[in-house]
């Protein structure tokens, strides 16, 4: 763990009245090292550790704990400090329909997350309605039609229509049965397809949805930077949702990507089943991270 | 005077990110680095271009040194395991070999036995059908290694080549979804004049935890291979050459798309240069 990688780091240092840059400096390599096997973009590590050098040096090393417990706890707050300290609830149109838009890299989760809201939103007292517009993936629609059929949440597609006009469609609908939120299933894309992410940018044009949200697999390591980014700039995206947390990836993803966009991570799947997404826990995450 | 000026600390460390930047990992870039340093100073290279191609050169010769796949067994039918964690594209991957296999005239039978993921079933189903080649498939909800023994009976009865088993995505932290696999690759053991192989799917974007992956699904299978997914995304795939370093394991596809062809044979040379 990062503790006991400093301790070796600091075991030479001896009452001393502060800590120095030479000691810091070491210590800066061991947390470099630490974040960028847990998956931290390395651009976002340099960041990082220089902002945490400028707060341990000078530190007065107490007696009541080591030097590399006070720096993991700068290290430790400053990480709680990036990944919460925004809005993480979800945002809803005063007038219904909300409508809610998954989208991401294939194979995200977004499928199975679509499905996880709609429950979860249930159980909140609303009445979500699902939209099946991947109309890519062989059995997708089925996929969604299942998930649906499961959790008696009903699924709306329309064969031969494009993918706009099924969101247009399923908003009519939804309308017209007193549905108060809409949930989008979108195809898994590449943030460098341009007519896929033109896809989007219609689907948006012609159904803006009060919540865009990102689907990210927890194990993604330095490319997910360039996702966010592209994401955010030619989409925008109001928050993210962490998939796959219940297996054993470090999740530095998560670091890079809320340092980058500033958009928060809003919600954590931690399994395949339709109960398995929870609200997102910062300090868990950071804990997670330095392993 | 200028070409001499190419080898700054700036140098090393640029060369260095460009490798943690594909997701190489922080060992296996520095060992990439260390060989690479060796070969410039032995080779006396000095310009920018020369510089490039050491590292490509290493990149190659890491890659290499993991081996080829090993020879497929003689006797017939093959039973390849298609495995992996979640949303990796094993289901793709698997209709993408069969096509591949069935265009170098394999008879090729799929085995639809990721029984419980909603609609897996239907998805290696309609994979068949575009590829013209028979499935096996039970009821959701089934046991997956009767998937398996049903498939090799009846590759046997039709004499195929080469079974393809599409297996449920599993996190390797899952130890009864483990055992499950452990199972199915048992049966199919049992069942075979020869021995399975497996083929484990590593998605390109994946960082670090690609090597946990390796490592547990080796525990259970006896891993021959790796196809590389995605790689026509922007991550470069590199945690594979962490996973090979520390497992010896070889890439032997790489995935380029959805469609059914978009599967090519792994290239060392090809690879690197896009690294760099
Ligand atoms: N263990 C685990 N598996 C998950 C989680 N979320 C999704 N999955 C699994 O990940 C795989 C991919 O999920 P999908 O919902 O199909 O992903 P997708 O983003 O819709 O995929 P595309 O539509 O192809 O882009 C499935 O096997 C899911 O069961 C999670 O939180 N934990
Ligand atoms: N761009 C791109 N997408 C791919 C590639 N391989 C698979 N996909 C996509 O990735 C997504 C997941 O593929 P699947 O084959 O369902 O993955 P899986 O591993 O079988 O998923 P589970 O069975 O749910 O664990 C689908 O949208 C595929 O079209 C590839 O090489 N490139
Ligand atoms: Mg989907
Ligand atoms: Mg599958």
């Amino acid at each position: 763990s990062l503790s006991d990688r400093l301790q070796g780091v600091f075991a030479k240092l001896r009452g001393q009245g502060k800590l120095t840059e030479k000691d810091v400096d070491a210590a800066m390599r061991e947390i470099r090292m630490v974040l960028l096997e847990a998956d931290v973009n390395y651009k976002v590590v340099k960041q990082f550790v220089e902002h945490v050098k400028e707060r341990a040096v000078g530190e007065g090393v107490t007696k009541s704990v080591t030097p590399a417990q006070q720096v993991v706890k700068i290290v430790y707050d400053e990480m709680v400090d990036i990944l919460g300290g925004t809005q993480q609830a979800l945002k809803f149109a005063s007038h219904p329909p909300s409508v809610i838009m998954l989208v991401g890299l294939q194979g995200s989760g977004k499928t199975t997350a679509a499905a996880k809201l709609a429950v979860m939103l249930r159980r909140q007292g609303r009445d979500p309605m699902l939209v099946a517009a991947d109309i890519y993936r062989p059995a997708a629609v089925e996929q969604l039609q299942t998930l649906g059929g499961q959790i008696d949440v009903p699924v709306a597609y329309y064969r031969h229509k494009s993918a706009v006009a099924i969101v247009e469609e399923a908003l009519r609908e939804a309308t017209r049965t007193g549905r108060d939120v809409v949930i989008l299933d979108t195809a898994g894309r590449l943030h460098i397809d341009e007519d896929m992410m033109q896809e989007l940018v219609d689907i948006k044009s012609s159904v803006p949805p009060g919540e865009s949200l990102l689907v990210v697999d927890a194990m993604t390591g330095q490319d997910a930077v360039n996702v966010a980014l592209a994401f955010l700039d030619k989409v925008d995206f109001d928050g993210i949702i962490l998939t796959k947390m219940d297996g054993d990836a470090r999740g530095g993803a998560a670091l890079s990507m809320k340092s980058v966009t500033g958009k928060p991570i809003k919600l954590a799947s931690v399994g395949e089943k339709v109960n398995d997404l929870e609200v997102f826990h910062p300090d868990r995450v950071a804990s997670r991270i330095l392993g | 005077a200028a070409a001499r000026k190419a080898i700054t600390p700036e140098f090393w460390t640029e060369a260095e990110d460009a490798l943690i930047a594909a997701d190489a990992g922080v060992a296996c870039s520095a060992r990439i680095v260390e060989n690479a340093k060796k070969r410039i100073i032995s080779e006396g290279i000095r310009d920018i271009e020369g510089l490039k191609d050491a590292f490509r050169r290493e990149v190659v010769a890491m890659l290499e040194s993991f081996g080829e796949p090993p020879e497929p067994p003689p006797e017939r039918p093959r039973v390849i395991f298609i495995a992996g964690v979640n949303g990796v594209g094993k289901t793709t991957t698997a209709a993408k070999i069969g096509f591949l296999l069935k265009e170098k005239g394999n008879k090729i039978l799929f085995a639809a036995a990721d029984t419980f993921r909603a609609a897996g079933i239907e998805q290696m189903e309609m994979w068949a059908s575009r590829v013209v080649a028979p499935v096996v498939s039970h009821q959701a909800g089934g046991d997956p290694a009767a998937v398996v023994y049903d498939s090799i009976e009846s590759a046997k009865a039709k004499s195929i080549d080469t079974v393809l088993v599409d297996t449920a995505g599993r996190l390797h932290t899952k130890k009864n979804l483990m055992e499950e696999l452990g199972k199915m690759w048992r049966v199919a053991d049992r069942q075979l004049p020869g021995r399975p192989e497996a083929i484990l799917v590593i998605d390109a974007t994946t960082g670090q935890n690609g090597v946990s992956q390796a490592r547990i699904f080796g525990e259970v299978l006896d891993v021959s291979s790796i196809a590389l997914t995605k790689m026509d995304g922007s991550a470069k795939g590199g945690v594979v050459m962490a996973i090979g370093m520390e497992l010896g394991i070889p890439v032997a596809y790489i995935g380029v798309g959805e469609g059914i062809s978009d599967l090519k044979p792994f290239d060392p040379e090809q690879y690197a240069t896009a690294l760099f």
